[in-house]
């Protein structure tokens, strides 16, 4: 975008890749200044929070400005000068729940183009299902060439493929162009300029929002998949068919003061729905708080249909009220699950899980974050699986996070929005259904090294695990591989041996399109866990996994919580050359963004001169 | 209340927050040669919110043009003007403006106050309305001043002090207790002072959420950047 009539957007391409759910994205747009002058031309994408940013080039009258990964550190110094002239301005932003915006501008010569080209990569995951690649589009006018083009690769097979955009009228519809064969598909949406137009001499265009393929692969029996390409090997288990594992839950619902009004009342609505889903050979409790605990009843039910309507019936009166206590709810919860084994009430073969929505802090009881975590990892001793809600703003996402990982769980954020219940509802249809439980994936010590996590505390139905390492040998012919886990009935125990794909025989007609993407999808995985493993494990893990992240992030470039890129500009007519960097938020730093409030201090993501027009001094004083 | 100086011409703003007891009134603007007072009272939440932080906001000002023989309170449910011994009083509810010959006023329903002193200073005066059954926060204002200039050298207060303008140097960025949060050193009226980057927001284009303003923050009640320490503001009646 620029001054709307100077500039000419010549074309705006999406052109991604996915071989085996490792999706490689290129945004292009190149643009001429029709201008008389120069000025500043801008670049604005969106991209997946899940994905790392790659690489970023410009190209500026037949000049190439690329961007460089470096340690955070060192990059800024790069801009300290620049901030301590009080100029700032963030080159990544959030964007919504799942989006970040990597915005960068540029001055141009008068009559001539710009290409910016924005890379990135991640690691598709599958949810309920299905895998997602959603693209954003937002080209301010019509674009002469306009292109979204997705080539999947996935040697498995491809179940099912959908297409839809939020912007797709039936006018636009035709113009989604499908191919798929077995293990290949190919999409691509290319409307001319007046079918852009929002009417026939009009400046507006329909080109404007989600673009969203959403697919998935045939699931492999027994041993799962495993491609070996070039050195590297990924192995996916997600078998079909796998009876679920009948589960013990227990609801620790917050309702102190804070959740009043909206909160509460989606609140109330998720639990309704969540509790008719339960099975009926599931036991599952409520547990209510504010700075008091409150059971529903003092141990857990079956959920019979009785027991179901009951508790309906009760969770109709949950209102606000009070302060908030979590160490002591969630240890009740604990303790209820213990004494309810020990009692033998809950089934041999069944899983253990505790599920804490809460919005606020701790302000009741104990009220030290890292005291609750002690506490709740020395009550759980590993026995059960803790998820945690947190609902808004003001919970301190990073506490729950990490507390789930140290009990075999996960963590959520819950936005307020109209849509919270819906949130709740599928974060809980996620996690709900347990096939498997203690799942080992092994290999060989001496045929592998450099292993992802290869033990999973439960595979959940719609989802799978990854793992992915380098072989010790590159010539080997056959990797044997077996996996162990406990399933409903029986323990499941299967092995076998997994060899090399020939991919000319998979995909004769491609050209040599795959490369290193075993390798590339490998280090993001690594990396990933490493980030995570730099949050919650002990200080000295937490010291090497940052280090050994980091290291990996600059080897394989890609911009990090640790890492930036930096781009250097062209100078400008003032003789000025401030870097760009664009940074990898982290969740603490988007919920901060969002949460907005007056004094708190800003990620120094990228200082450039921000202000071009004088205006007089204020002087004020207002509310947080 | 956070307060913000913005400084355009260095492409910079310095702010603070002062926190007291709710109930306190400071002193913001005092000019004993044009006879100008500007006090504000501050109150805390409704009750200690759940992270345990007790916030406070200005919810009312008295304003004294002294030669002009004007006096104005403001405060979150209405607005009085006091000028040759009658009193008018106007609602927030209403949009309405009233122009004298020494005072103008404007008010733009729910929203603002704009506030023109003959021959010395424009300030408006910002409504926040909270959610009336919000478990924590209640109604707030906020004070901005638009123009300063007329007032004379000797000027002080919490924002007065800073008129005429402020001296300072940012030397010495590193890391600080946050890794994307960088501290540095600020040479200021003498001293050396511990900083920190970081935003406030400036609510007047956008009274629901506010600009991001980036500014260097002092810490302590603006310890070391204000004249003495938050306390020497504190007076006992708003007039």
């Amino acid at each position: 975008s620029a001054n709307e009539g100077k500039v000419e957007v010549h074309s705006v391409t999406v052109d991604c890749k996915v071989t085996s759910r490792f999706a490689h994205t290129v945004m292009t747009s190149r643009a001429l200044n029709k201008a008389n002058s120069s000025q500043e031309i801008f670049f604005e994408v969106e991209l997946p929070k899940t994905a790392f940013i790659t690489n970023f080039s410009m190209e500026i009258e037949g000049q190439v400005y690329v961007g460089e990964v470096k340690e955070k550190e060192k990059a800024k110094k790069q801009y300290e000068k620049a901030v301590s002239s009080g100029q700032t301005a963030g080159l990544v932003k959030v964007s919504g729940r799942k989006m970040e915006k990597f915005s960068v501008s540029v001055n141009v010569a008068a009559k001539s183009n710009v290409t910016f080209v924005l890379t990135y990569e991640e690691l598709l995951q599958r949810k309920l299902g299905q895998y997602e690649i959603l693209t954003r589009v937002k080209p301010k006018t019509p674009v002469n060439e306009f292109q979204i083009v997705a080539d999947i690769y996935e040697p498995q097979g491809i179940a099912f493929i959908d297409v839809h955009a939020t912007f797709l009228s039936n006018d636009l519809l035709p113009l989604v162009e499908k191919t798929v064969t077995e293990k290949k598909a190919h999409i691509s949406f290319s409307p001319t300029m007046e079918q852009q137009r929002t009417c026939p001499s009009c400046d507006g265009t329909l080109i404007d929002g989600d673009f969203i393929i959403k697919y998935d692969v045939n699931r492999a029996k027994n041993l799962g998949d495993i491609q070996i390409v070039n050195g590297y090997f990924v192995h996916f288990f997600a078998p079909p068919d796998l009876p679920r594992v009948p589960k013990n839950v227990v609801f620790v619902i917050d309702r102190s003061g804070s959740m009043s009004g909206k909160k509460i009342a989606q609140t109330r609505e998720a639990l309704l729905e969540i509790l008719k889903d339960l099975h009926e050979e599931d036991f599952f409790a409520l547990i209510e708080f504010d700075h008091m605990v409150s059971p529903w009843r003092q141990s857990l039910s079956k959920a019979t249909k009785d027991n179901v309507a009951e508790a309906m019936k009760h969770v109709h009166k949950l209102r606000d009220m009070g302060a908030t206590n979590i160490n002591d709810a969630v240890l009740r919860a604990v303790s209820m699950l213990v004494k309810d084994r020990q009692a033998k009430r809950l089934p041999d073969r069944s899983v253990d899980m505790i599920i804490l929505l809460t919005d606020g802090m701790p302000n009741s009881g104990e009220s030290n974050l890292g005291k609750i975590q002690e506490n709740v990892q020395s009550a759980i001793g590993g026995n059960m699986s803790l998820f945690c809600l947190g609902f808004g703003n003001d919970v301190d996402y990073s506490f729950l996070d990490v507390m789930s990982k140290q009990n075999k769980g996960l963590a959520r954020r819950i936005y307020e929005a109209s849509d919270a219940t819906m949130q709740l509802q599928g974060f809980y249809e996620e996690v709900s259904s347990p096939l498997l439980s203690e799942v080992d994936l092994r290999y060989p010590d001496n045929a592998v090294e450099f292993l992802t996590t290869n033990h999973f505390s439960q595979l959940f139905n719609g989802s799978e695990i990854v793992v992915a390492g380098r072989l010790t040998d590159n010539d080997l012919d056959n990797l044997l591989v077996e996996v162990f886990g406990q399933g409903f009935e029986d323990d499941f125990k299967v092995q076998g041996q997994a060899s090399a794909s020939n991919w000319d025989v998979i995909y004769p007609d491609e050209e040599y399109i795959f490369g290193d993407f075993t390798e590339r999808l490998w280090a993001y995985l690594t990396i990933q866990q490493l980030l995570e493993k730099s949050k919650s494990g002990s200080p000295d893990e937490k010291v090497n996994a940052t280090a050994k992240a980091l290291e990996m992030s600059l080897q394989y470039s890609f911009v990090t919580p640790l890492t930036s890129m930096v781009v250097t500009k062209p100078e400008t007519e003032d003789g000025t050359d401030s870097p760009l960097i664009a940074d990898k938020l982290t969740e603490e730093q988007r919920q901060q963004a969002e949460r907005g409030q007056a004094h708190q201090l800003a990620s120094p993501a990228l200082y450039t001169r921000t202000h071009a027009y004088q205006s007089p001094p204020t002087y004020f004083v207002d509310g947080d | 209340p956070h307060f913000m100086i913005e400084l355009p011409d260095r492409g910079d703003a310095l702010c603070f927050n002062i926190n007291d007891k709710p109930g306190t009134i400071f002193t913001l603007v005092r000019d004993p040669e044009s006879g100008i007072l500007v006090n504000g009272q501050i109150i805390g939440d409704k009750k200690i919110p759940p992270d345990g932080k007790i916030n406070t906001y200005f919810w009312r000002f008295g304003i004294i043009h002294q030669t002009l023989g004007v006096r104005l309170e403001v405060s979150t449910r209405e607005i009085s003007v006091f000028q040759d011994g009658k009193r008018v009083k106007l609602l927030w509810s209403d949009t309405a403006s009233l122009k004298g010959p020494n005072v103008d006023l404007l008010v733009t329903k729910d929203r603002s106050l704009t506030v023109t002193l003959k021959d010395s200073v424009k300030f408006v005066i910002l409504l926040h309305k909270v959610w009336e059954k919000h478990p924590y926060h209640r109604d707030y204002l906020g004070f901005y001043t638009l123009d300063s200039h007329l007032l004379s050298p000797s000027v002080h207060g919490l924002l007065g002090q800073f008129y005429h303008g402020i001296e300072y140097e940012v030397t010495d960025l590193r890391p600080g207790e946050v890794p994307e949060k960088p501290d540095a050193t600020m040479y200021v009226k003498g001293q050396e002072l511990n900083v920190t980057r970081g935003w406030q927001r400036d609510f007047r284009r956008d009274v629901k959420n506010g600009e991001n303003v980036p500014c260097w923050f002092i810490h302590s009640n603006g310890t070391g950047l204000i004249d003495g320490d938050e306390t020497d503001y504190i007076v006992s009646g708003l007039f």
